[in-house]
């Protein structure tokens, strides 16, 4: 590793940070989340706290622009040069700089959250097929009332998960109509509008008019950024591709790598390139904001680049879903500050303390009542402000006001209640207690007289080897084990070691099981393994199904639905799950009879 | 069948990059990520195999003191801007 000369470093511990304005890359509360990660890399191996406040004292300025940005040392346009920081100290001295020409996403392509439709605010999952056709932006197929929408799986045909993009047309950002979409056309200064506009304004936002005349209503919201067809670089960075466009006297209805040498996709931003010459690059994967300001950082704090690939401090831009720190960095990070002075962190009794990794997610209310075909109902959103003609008094870049400090506090954030949770990935009983697994966390659930909620956890805090979605889960009574399925992989889990991923296969069930839905262990180390329609008797010590062919559910248990989504056992009866509801079937008295059927959070979790 | 038709490739407004030479990318990288400085920079083939032999170490790349592929694509890479030397 190696520090600057001098070995400059902060002299008191709680470092403070602002975020002194924000990407339209990604939604803010991502990039804020993105930070709070970064830092708490370097919080985790050293005695630092990082506390987020509001203003140009803090030790830390963060700060997106492009070219030269005030500091003397401009920014390059896309890629090369994706961001620099300053050593530690006073003034300038601590800040870290992201050029904004590049495309910050989580590392694997834009984050366009939705609203609306059936995926509770899911991202759009990029690509997606629809109609037999592959999606890469969202798109206003299959609607007649031209609303953008977008799969949030990968495959809408089969999933039926969807979300409406952000749009001018469905809902506006700060301004002082309360989120209200734009009406086109409207009137400004006399002129007529019929898409947003940065006219009237020097700080480039495009916003429109809420009501049809800006000039006598003053309503006014901004236009939410369409990352996902907005182009980088070029030469009209910010703005939209327009479709179809002409390049060389061809029409092209998407990005295109041709006329390029190095198979980066482009588009136009005008309907024709050979007369207007504007373009840009059309987005990629991007690069991870955690993962370069987790770098940045480093050197905010003092550590200059390392000879070592694989550490976190070396220049180059190396995308990784493995935790970033390498070992190199550890020692480089306390020989300036020391160690972690306690002992390893204790698993959350109430919230963790870093924050959730996506958007807030919250989940639908039963099967997908909002087709593409039909027409959401619009929601108010962001905070009154001022006109746009005026010099805006709180503008869109400024700060939201409240933000994750270092100290664990009561979180506000409602996708950590369980019981904003409809759909979970699995269920499970481990340990006598009901483990609930959704998007890479999970709760922990007694219930009795004392109903007690704990988490949400990071799965991969407890089982590291755990992908973020998971299938089913059980534990084997008399072993322990504990089996995880996602997709044709299982895991098998012995206290902390694992074995594993394996494939379905290496289990004796046949390749077209697509995943394991459920599981019941029976004791005396059987279990019966579900998936869909079917089940399978399964042998804990052999780790395999038996031979015969699998056995249709509703054989053995009548009354249940087929199309469950989890079967798990929870104090000696089995549930069996569809969308929110569960069936709840006694198997003691072997007839399997259904004796209950509720809603998860209401009737298991006791929500309110 | 159709023929593949031969590419053709445009220079786009408002981008340099492609238009350097791999020498005059490989100055400017050097001389940006401190491994050289201006003054020093005699312009001839010793001073920048030097530069580039250290460069190579420090970026643990084969050391060849080449402006070879490797070293090429990794100045294509892209990083972070504070220069490796210097501070």
């Amino acid at each position: 590793f190696q520090t600057f000369e001098g070995d400059l470093r902060w002299h008191h511990r709680n470092i403070t940070y602002w975020i002194q304005n924000y990407s339209e890359d990604l939604p803010r509360d991502v990039i804020d989340d993105a930070f709070a990660r970064a830092f708490a890399v370097w919080s985790a191996v050293t005695p630092l706290t990082f506390t987020r406040v509001n203003g140009l004292e803090a030790d830390i300025v963060i700060q997106f622009g492009v070219q030269e940005h005030g500091d003397g040392y401009p920014f390059d346009g896309k890629d090369g040069l994706l961001a620099h920081a300053f050593p530690p100290g006073r003034g300038i001295q601590g800040d870290a700089h992201f050029d904004d020409d590049e495309l910050w996403t989580l590392g694997k392509g834009v984050v366009v959250p939705t609203r609306f439709g059936n995926a509770g605010g899911a991202s759009c999952h990029f690509p997606f097929s629809f109609d037999g056709r592959s999606y890469s932006a969202c798109t206003t197929d299959g609607r007649s009332d031209d609303l953008l929408w977008c799969s949030t799986t990968a495959d809408f045909d089969s999933d039926r998960l969807f979300g409406f993009c952000p749009s001018e047309r469905l809902y506006t950002e700060h301004g002082n109509a309360d989120g209200e979409p734009c009406v086109f056309p409207f009137t400004f200064e006399g002129r007529s509008y019929s898409a947003c506009t940065t006219d009237g304004r020097s700080d480039g936002y495009r916003w429109c008019a809420t009501t049809a005349s800006y000039d006598q209503d003053k309503l006014y919201g901004f236009c939410p950024t369409r990352v996902d067809s907005t182009v980088n670089g070029g030469n009209s960075a910010g703005e939209q591709c327009v479709f179809p466009f002409v390049f060389l006297g061809k029409e092209y209805s998407s990005c295109t790598r041709e006329g390029r040498s190095d198979g980066r996709l482009w588009c136009a931003t005008t309907s024709d390139f050979d007369r207007d010459k504007k373009w840009g690059f059309c987005p990629d994967q991007g690069y991870s904001l955690f993962l370069v300001a987790a770098h940045e950082f480093g050197h905010a704090l003092g550590l200059d680049h390392t000879s070592v690939p694989e550490a976190l401090m070396y220049p180059m831009y190396r995308y990784t879903e493995e935790p970033p720190l390498h070992e190199d960095d550890v020692k480089g990070i306390q020989h300036l500050y020391g160690g972690r002075p306690n002992p390893e962190p204790q698993p959350p009794t109430t919230t963790p303390a870093t924050k959730p990794t996506a958007p807030p997610v919250v989940c639908t209310t039963g099967p997908p009542t909002v087709r593409p075909s039909e027409r959401p109902t619009a929601g108010p959103t962001g905070p009154p402000s001022v006109s746009p003609t005026g010099p805006p008094s709180v503008s869109p870049t400024g700060p939201p006001t409240a933000g994750p400090s270092a100290a664990p506090t009561a979180s506000l954030d409602p996708s950590e209640d369980v019981c904003n949770v409809y759909i979970f990935d699995a269920i499970a009983e481990i340990g006598n207690r009901l483990h609930l697994f959704k998007d890479g966390r999970y709760w922990q659930f007694s219930g009795g007289q004392r109903r007690r909620v704990q988490g949400p956890f990071l799965i991969r805090d407890t089982w590291p080897a755990l992908p973020h979605k998971l299938d089913s889960a059980f534990e084997e009574p008399l072993t322990k084990k504990i089996f995880f399925f996602s997709g044709r992989q299982v895991w098998v889990y012995t206290g902390a070691s694992v074995l594993g991923p394996r494939r379905l296969d290496k289990l004796g069930l046949a390749p077209e099981v697509a995943q394991v839905t459920g599981a019941l262990p029976l004791g005396g180390g059987k279990a019966l393994l579900f998936s869909r329609q079917n089940f399978w008797r399964f042998d804990v010590k052999t780790q395999k199904v038996d031979s015969r062919s699998p056995s249709p559910v509703d054989q053995m248990f009548p009354g249940v639905p087929l199309n469950m989504h989890d079967i798990f056992q929870y104090r000696d009866k089995a549930y069996f799950c569809q969308d929110r509801f569960y069936w709840r079937v006694n198997t003691r008295n072997e007839v399997n009879q259904v004796d209950e059927v509720g809603y998860v959070t209401f009737d298991i979790l006791q929500c309110p | 069948g159709p023929r593949r038709h031969q590419p053709t490739y445009v220079v786009f407004p408002g981008e340099l990059r492609t238009s350097l030479t791999d020498t005059q990318l490989a100055e400017e990288y050097l001389y940006r990520y401190g491994y050289i400085k201006v003054a020093e920079f005699r312009n001839d083939n010793q001073s920048l195999s030097q530069a580039l032999r250290t460069l190579q170490k420090r970026l643990s790349l084969p050391e060849t003191g080449e402006l070879d592929s490797t070293t090429l694509e990794a100045m294509r890479a892209p990083r972070c801007g504070v220069p490796d030397v210097g501070g």
